[in-house]
């Protein structure tokens, strides 16, 4: 998970929506809220982790079609490792 | 708690020794049972806190762990198996309520996925069961429960994260818990499932949005108990139906419970709203479990004077 990020995307319309769908079924990205690509809605927060090599695609995707995004976490891989104990993160 | 660090996460080989640990050190309250096997063949135990006593008891049933990468749900119910061993002797409230109930705790039910996001894959979600000749593995037990089994918000293609399994409790663990909740149904007032992320108390239904009979009564006791939270910690939670506000899905466990007749039956998001989402850094942990456990004493002294 070295350099994956999870973006917060609020799509504000249709389609919006619906080119987010298609990221999600073109890149097969882990949707973590919702957790299927069929429950995404308008106005309403999705979390999705983008693994790193399509990590400026997708956000250039997302800009070309005027999607605005946070990023959540910017390397799921520290987090990983925080959530491990010491002595085995370091071990790692 | 014998030295035991509840601050940490730990592998499923300490938690194993840490529940053999719990009923040795606390023989006069503890026992440990097995509920079943998984697919893998390791065993599922459940631990029963109960005092000895001659009146019939109610019971409160917890699991946590259901999703393997949710590791805050197994570290929550080692938390509150401490808490009440802790305290029972000396908070009136806790103490009351091992008078009139028993608890039944599954610290880790999906123990191979569990495992699995321990050693292979962090992220991994489902059980371990293998399909379609192994070229796809895992079933999310949450899906695989019979309560509208495979209608909304799952996957039949087994690469999915919520694949429904092949067919309502394909899956041993899901058999395990569901069978042994049956045999006890009718002593069940309380059917708690704790879950990663979102800060929700989920109640029935996630598979419709017509309302379960008493409603009103599973509402209230959960708005007291998001209100205690935001009262004490300042932490908001969201409470209703799955389906109203998250998403629909159909064969999870907290409907099953509801509609074989547990009456109260809820599904805990934890504390994070996105910051960690999954992966919940291990400093979180303490903070968590203490909000959590307000909330969850909330609902169970609402049992208990019910």
């Amino acid at each position: 998970y070295d350099r994956d990020q999870v973006l917060n995307i609020v799509p504000e319309t249709i389609q919006q929506v619906q080119h987010l769908q298609l990221l999600c079924s073109t890149f097969m990205l882990d949707l973590w809220k919702p957790l299927l690509p069929e429950d995404i809605k308008a106005g309403e927060d999705l979390h999705i982790r983008v693994p790193a090599p399509l990590v400026q695609e997708m956000k250039d995707s997302l800009a070309q079609h005027m999607i605005s995004y946070r990023v959540l976490i910017p390397d799921v891989q520290k987090l990983v490792d925080q959530s491990m104990p010491r002595e085995r993160s370091s071990h790692r | 708690s014998g030295g035991y660090v509840y601050t940490e996460y730990h592998p499923m080989e300490e938690i194993y020794q840490w529940m053999t640990q719990i009923q040795k050190n606390n023989s006069e309250l503890v026992t440990q049972h097995i509920l079943g096997k998984t697919f893998e063949n390791r065993t599922m135990y459940y631990l029963q806190i109960s005092q000895p006593s001659n009146k019939t008891k109610k019971i409160i049933w917890m699991d946590c762990g259901i999703h393997a990468r949710e590791w805050i749900s197994p570290a929550f119910c080692q938390w509150f198996v401490k808490e009440i061993l802790q305290n029972y002797k000396t908070d009136p409230k806790i103490s009351r309520f091992l008078q009139n109930l028993d608890f039944y705790v599954l610290p880790v039910l999906n123990i191979d996925g569990y495992i699995y996001s321990w050693e292979e894959d962090r992220l991994w979600r489902k059980s371990r069961s293998p399909y379609e000749n192994g070229t796809c593995y895992g079933t999310d037990l949450n899906r695989n429960f019979n309560s509208s089994w495979g209608s909304v918000g799952v996957s039949f293609n087994c690469s999915s994260d919520v694949f429904c399994g092949s067919g309502p409790e394909s899956e041993p663990e899901t058999r395990a818990v569901a069978q042994f909740i049956k045999s006890k149904k009718s002593d069940i007032l309380c059917y708690l499932t704790i879950h990663s992320y979102g800060q929700l108390i989920l109640t029935p239904y996630g598979s419709t949005t017509k309302p379960p009979s008493n409603n009103e009564e599973l509402m209230q006791v959960a708005k007291e108990a998001a209100a205690a939270l935001k009262g004490k910690y300042g932490t908001s939670y969201r409470v209703g139906s799955t389906a109203s506000i998250l998403y629909s899905n159909s064969g999870s466990s907290r409907d099953w419970a509801h509609t074989i007749g547990i009456p109260l039956s809820y599904t805990f998001e934890l504390r994070d709203t996105g910051t960690h989402g999954f992966v919940l850094p291990a400093d979180q942990i303490q903070p968590t479990c203490e909000e959590t456990m307000l909330a969850v004493t909330m609902i169970i002294d609402y049992v208990d004077k019910k």
